[in-house]
């Protein structure tokens, strides 16, 4: 991992009377693979590798016994400082509240809708459940099945299409008096001019307090693309980052972080309904350094 | 012409760094460059395409074995897209006059019978299926005992998404393998991992791991339609020898393609 790496180098960089820049380039030469190598968008890297170098001059490294270790630690908190950025719980004044969820295909929306809707259920919210995923087969009944499993109510939009099922449950939602209403969207991906259209549609028409990606831990250097392409249509109010139970370095979540500075949220750590996290900033830059 | 040809190093990081953004790996974007540096005698694009085709495996052309059913067991993390492939590969043999049948082994996640089973009409396949919380590798054994009996050309099994850490689902599946190799010496004829084409350096661990327990013989790659280039496929191929035999470029049953390696390439290219 990054640190055993750096090891090396910094006991190389212990024998100098000073620490050189050209030392420290090396350093960070290795922490910028171990970067791209965790899934950080270069363009991530890039800046985060200029901010320790900054850091790093400024710090005098020399004068450390560690100098490595002192970088790696400047590193870690760089990462974490990004990662946890502006932390504040959801906004779930409004009667009821709308919290939307976006993202690719397969993300997990579903499934995460389900352990949200449980979460605040458990903190005494009165919660309710919506698809207008009107195209994935059986869509609705998945979200159905969860929303039974934790006794929380589905409203059912009218209709075949997003926009039209949203505000037609966004009526239900007032009429029953719940607190929040979890609408979970289809996946789509942010090429397609059509399916942005229509999440941008539905997010005008449901006006949600919260505006949320779920994005997979997995994804790789494509995640500032969809981020970004994500949160230019629908500004985005924060993540939950998906599937943190494989062994992923993360490094997706610097892009969220990075390009849209929304906070990330929660974590999926399971298939479970209840496997679901606040999200650990100084821990998960532990993870995404390895 | 041929000095025309050559490139400034500057140019070299810019294409490294092309290869990095489109997942293909740091190590592999390197090897790359510094593979068609060494080929003089090829201008830079046409020897990195070299390269890049030098590291993706070749495939026979057919995987059909030379007797019926052939069976084909299809796996992979969660959400990558197994389910709608089966569909998308239902319909494609349907429309060459094959007999499919599909076997509905997730029994676990919320209504992946259900999704399944929508797919199988579409693609006017069969499907085999249990209850819900049913054993997997029941459900397998049961749909290739339909498959022979029926005499259908193809049997499909359909598995739970699963992560590669998670030891239970890992065995799980290397015993849905050895009980669908009881039901038919020979079986599964094809394993095929299903690999979401946005997906980081973390594919190698995925496809590494479930290579172990489930002899993986195939890669289908999805999700190519959208910003994603599926980069982290030459390491994929090069490193564990495993053809892609598919993609994934949409939703619906029409958008699947072979995997054509030259194609590929070009759309690594910078
Ligand atoms: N291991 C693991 N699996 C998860 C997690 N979150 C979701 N999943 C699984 O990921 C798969 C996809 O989840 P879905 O909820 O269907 O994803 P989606 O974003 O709604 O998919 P689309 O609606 O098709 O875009 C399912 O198998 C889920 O059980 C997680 O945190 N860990
Ligand atoms: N854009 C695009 N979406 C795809 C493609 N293949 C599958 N999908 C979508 O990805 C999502 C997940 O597909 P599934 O077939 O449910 O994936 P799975 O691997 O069976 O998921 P689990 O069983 O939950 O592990 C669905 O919304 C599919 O429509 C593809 O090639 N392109
Ligand atoms: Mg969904
Ligand atoms: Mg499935």
């Amino acid at each position: 991992n990054l640190t055993d790496k750096l090891g090396d180098i910094a006991h190389r960089l212990q024998g100098n009377a000073r620490v050189g820049e050209s030392e420290l380039d090396a350093t960070l030469r290795e922490m910028r693979l171990a970067l791209l190598e965790a899934d950080v968008a270069l363009p991530v890297v890039r800046h985060l590798i200029s901010e320790v170098r900054e850091q790093a001059l400024g710090a005098d490294v020399a004068k450390s016994l560690q100098p490595g270790q002192v970088v790696v630690k400047i590193l870690h908190d760089n990462l974490t400082d990004l990662l946890g950025g502006s932390r504040r719980p959801l906004k779930l004044d409004k009667i009821p509240s709308v919290i939307l969820l976006c993202g690719l295909q397969g993300a997990g929306k579903t499934t995460t809708a389900g352990k949200l809707a449980r979460m605040l259920a458990t903190d005494g919210k009165k919660v309710a459940l919506t698809s207008v995923d009107a195209t994935r087969p059986a869509a609705r009944e998945q979200l159905q099945v969860l929303a039974q499993q934790i006794d929380v109510p589905y409203l059912a939009g009218d209709g075949s299409d997003p926009v039209a099922m949203a505000d037609s449950a966004l009526d239900k939602a007032r009429v029953s008096g719940c607190h929040v209403l979890i609408v979970d969207t289809a996946g789509r991906q942010v090429i397609d001019a059509e399916l942005m259209d229509e999440i941008a549609a539905v997010d005008a028409a449901v006006a949600p307090q919260e505006r949320l990606l779920v994005l997979d831990s997995m994804t790789g250097q494509t995640a500032l693309t969809v981020t970004e392409q994500f949160h230019q249509r629908v500004p985005m109010s924060g993540c939950i980052l998906t599937k943190t139970d494989a062994d992923v370095r993360g490094g997706a979540a610097l892009s969220v972080a990075h390009i849209t500075g929304v906070p990330i949220r929660f974590v999926g750590t399971g298939e479970k309904i209840d496997a679901f996290e606040a999200f650990d900033a100084r821990r998960f830059a532990g993870r995404i350094l390895g | 012409a041929a000095a025309a040809e050559a490139w400034s190093e500057a140019q070299w990081e810019e294409a490294e760094e092309a290869f990095i953004m489109a997942d293909c790996g740091t190590e592999t974007a390197l090897r790359l460059v510094s593979e068609a540096k060494k080929r003089r005698h090829q201008p830079p694009l046409p020897a990195l395409k070299s390269v890049m085709l030098e590291m993706l495996a070749r495939k026979e052309a057919d995987y059909f074995p030379p007797d019926k059913p052939f069976v084909l067991l299809m796996i992979g993390v969660n959400g990558t897209g197994k389910t709608t492939t089966i569909g998308k590969l239902a319909s494609m043999w349907r429309g060459e006059g094959k007999r499919v049948v599909i076997g509905a082994a997730d029994t676990f996640r919320a209504a992946a019978i259900e999704q399944l089973s929508v797919w199988v009409e579409r693609s006017g396949a069969e499907l085999v299926r249990q209850g819900h919380g049913a054993d997997p590798a029941a459900v397998a054994f049961d749909t290739i005992g339909r498959g022979v009996a029926g005499g259908f050309d193809v049997v499909m099994i359909d598995t739970a998404g699963r992560v590669q850490t998670d030891k239970g689902l890992m065995e799980e599946l290397a015993k849905v393998r050895r009980v669908i190799n009881k039901a038919l010496p020979g079986a599964p004829h094809e394993v095929w991992q299903v690999v979401d084409g946005g997906t980081g350096q973390n594919a190698v661990a995925q496809v590494e791991k479930f290579r172990a327990v489930a002899g993986t013989t195939g890669l289908v790659v999805t999700k190519l339609d959208g910003t994603a280039k599926g980069g982290v496929v030459l390491q994929l191929s090069d490193r564990f020898r495993l053809p892609v035999r598919y993609i994934g470029v949409g939703e619906t049953l029409e958008d699947l393609m072979p995997f054509d390696g030259a194609a590929f390439a070009d759309t690594l290219l910078p």
